[in-house]
């Protein structure tokens, strides 16, 4: 279904940021796509704030996809 | 709004990242 396919997009995407497979992102796992991906390192750091909701350094899986479901859909979709 | 604008362009931040994965993974610049 297309839910499936996002949640599979989304996780490959988090694997792409969590190099390591720790289960969750740290504001230096984004700093390391400074030299894969376009953004700059303070895009990056933004990226990162708004993503991790609860400000508590680490981005989870969760976190990450309901940051990818509000770009895909727009907000107040998942809840 | 500062609030508005503020989110307004995070959201644009995101969308880049986003689509940059995307390009990422699909090759396609």
């Amino acid at each position: 279904s297309d839910c499936s396919a996002v949640l599979e997009k989304t996780r490959e995407f988090f694997q792409i940021c969590d190099i390591e497979g720790k289960g969750f992102i740290t504001r230096r796992d984004m700093q390391r796509l400074n030299g894969e991906l376009p953004q700059s390192a303070e895009e990056l750091e933004n990226v990162f704030d708004t993503l991790d909701t609860d400000a508590n350094g680490y981005l989870t899986f969760e976190e990450f996809s309901s940051g990818f479901s509000e770009f895909m859909f727009g907000p107040g979709v998942v809840s | 709004d500062p609030n508005m604008k503020g989110a307004a362009a995070n959201e644009g931040v995101l969308a880049n990242f986003f689509n940059s994965l995307l390009s990422k993974k699909t090759g396609v610049p």
